[in-house]
């Protein structure tokens, strides 16, 4: 789908229905994909955001995603 | 929570260098 893996799908998937103006924080994607391992998250989090699909906003550790307004 | 003026403006310039981004990989993929 889309030239994402399921993961990739899942995160963006994630940071793109959060609403808050400070975006999606790191700690709160691996509550919410807490059977997925830490390692696999921050590599799907680093290619969005290599790819453009998300970016960070407040900090490194928070995410919007570009296509969310 | 709300943002103050430094970070609503660090934000939009993130949100900018990723939409440019985006732009750059899409135009980087082969057509079908």
């Amino acid at each position: 789908m889309n030239g994402l893996t399921p993961h990739q799908s899942q995160v963006l998937n994630l940071i793109r229905s959060y609403c808050g103006s400070e975006g999606m924080s790191f700690d709160e994607l691996k509550k919410k994909l807490h059977g997925l391992n830490l390692n696999t998250i921050k590599q799907a989090v680093e290619f969005l955001s290599n790819e453009g699909h998300i970016y960070s906003t407040v900090d490194e550790d928070h995410f919007k995603s570009t296509d969310a307004d | 929570l709300s943002l103050t003026e430094e970070q609503k403006r660090r934000i939009e310039e993130n949100r900018q260098r990723a939409l440019a981004r985006r732009a750059e990989r899409l135009a980087a993929k082969p057509q079908d």
